[in-house]
């Protein structure tokens, strides 16, 4: 479903050159649940982020479900990535003037879904993640967890083919870190693609399989057989 | 050191009253090391925020070195935070136009200090959590665990009396992470006060003394003891 041929990504400011990813080659299939993990910094964000279609890598191919999108316009890569991919970033990104009903209603926007469906996936949505009493709230009204708990809804309730999760349990205790995986192996068990960068042992042993960042390289899976 | 006495902090949005903390008494003396634990949206932040200045209850009393500071005017709680508590929060609150060592640089502009005394403290604090390097990045151009090291070191480099920690490893991968934590028990070695909220058993057992707060109320420490 995904191949990434000799991904390069650089970023530039002034005098300083940073690669945060360094010829990164990977397949993941469809259906598969991967953890990726590695150290602050190695560039785990930087690797979601083009897998996800929200940053264009500066060398090397992309293909998703066997269509070349390393190239896309802009318009298209939207498009594509609205319809098929739910992302859960690391900062949440929420949108802070829309409550969180309508937080997690805006994926839906993207297709033709008549308002009552959207109004009961949303519910759905909130009522996974344990927050139906807040769906007024803004953002800036909850805790950071509460935050974490609504970008994962948000990134589920599309029902998509694939789901990005950065670090989805990074802010939450035991028993909810623990709900949220619980969602995500549901979710893998029915069928998403699941690619989760995660810091936690416990959770990363939870995929399926582990992909292993340093320096903005993956480190061959095999050394693990040793 | 600080002594809280019912304190209460209710917020209200529209026809939504939440009792974020409801009568909470405890007492922490000089020295001591305590780590904060509880669910996802029981009032954690909300205790430290209180502890911090940074957010004024709606009821109880607040003495920090025998002084009532329950209700100073803005003013005066805006200097008495700034030089003498060091705050991680949870979400990191870095300026996004500074650059990472114009951050760390901020609590010292709040003392008589040359600038060149100034300048070596902030390299110090860089180097405490590995991040020389990035010095002139700005904070959009760094990963979330920089970017949480960055609001560590920027609370450490004052050498405050007591230093509040929301969650500073929530973003950190276990090397990181121990680090952090390791910095924070030598400076509570050389006397410094540190309240930090975790959702890590493994570093809540790093603290001297775990307080558990759930639906806004601390649960009695004797419990434990059975
Ligand atoms: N500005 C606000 N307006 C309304 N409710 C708020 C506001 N800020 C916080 N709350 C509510 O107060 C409660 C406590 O929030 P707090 O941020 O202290 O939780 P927490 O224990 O730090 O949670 P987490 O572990 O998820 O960070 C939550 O239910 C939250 O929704
Ligand atoms: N816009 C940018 N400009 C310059 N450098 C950047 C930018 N964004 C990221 N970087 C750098 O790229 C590297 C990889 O970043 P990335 O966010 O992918 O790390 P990460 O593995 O997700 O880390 P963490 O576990 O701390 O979240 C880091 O060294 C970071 O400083
Ligand atoms: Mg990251
Ligand atoms: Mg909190």
């Amino acid at each position: 479903m995904i191949k990434l041929s000799n991904i390069e990504k650089t970023y530039r400011t002034d005098d300083i050159e940073t690669r945060a990813l360094g010829g990164v080659s990977l397949t993941i299939g469809e259906g598969e649940f991967v953890a990726i993990m590695g150290p602050s910094g190695c560039g785990k964000s930087t690797l979601l982020n083009v897998l996800g279609l929200v940053d264009r890598p500066t060398g090397g191919r992309y293909e998703f479900a066997g269509e070349d999108v390393s190239n896309l316009p802009e318009r298209q890569l939207v498009q594509f990535r609205k319809r098929h991919i739910g992302f859960v970033f690391q900062s949440f990104n929420l949108i802070g003037d829309l409550s969180v009903e309508e937080n997690i209603e805006l994926p839906l926007l993207y297709r033709a879904m008549p308002k009552a469906e959207r109004k009961s996936r949303v519910r759905e949505a909130l009522e996974l993640v344990g927050l139906q009493h807040r769906a007024r709230h803004k953002p800036s009204q909850l805790s950071g967890g509460q935050q974490q708990r609504v970008a994962v809804a948000r990134a589920v309730v599309g029902d998509p083919k694939l789901i990005l999760a950065d670090e989805p349990t990074g802010n939450l205790d035991s028993k909810n870190g623990e709900e949220v995986m619980e969602m995500l192996t549901t979710l893998n068990e029915q069928g998403t693609t699941i690619v989760m960068v995660t810091h936690s042992p416990s959770h990363g042993a939870q995929a399926k399989r582990i992909i292993t960042v340093l320096d903005g390289q993956v480190v061959p899976e095999k050394e693990f057989a040793l």
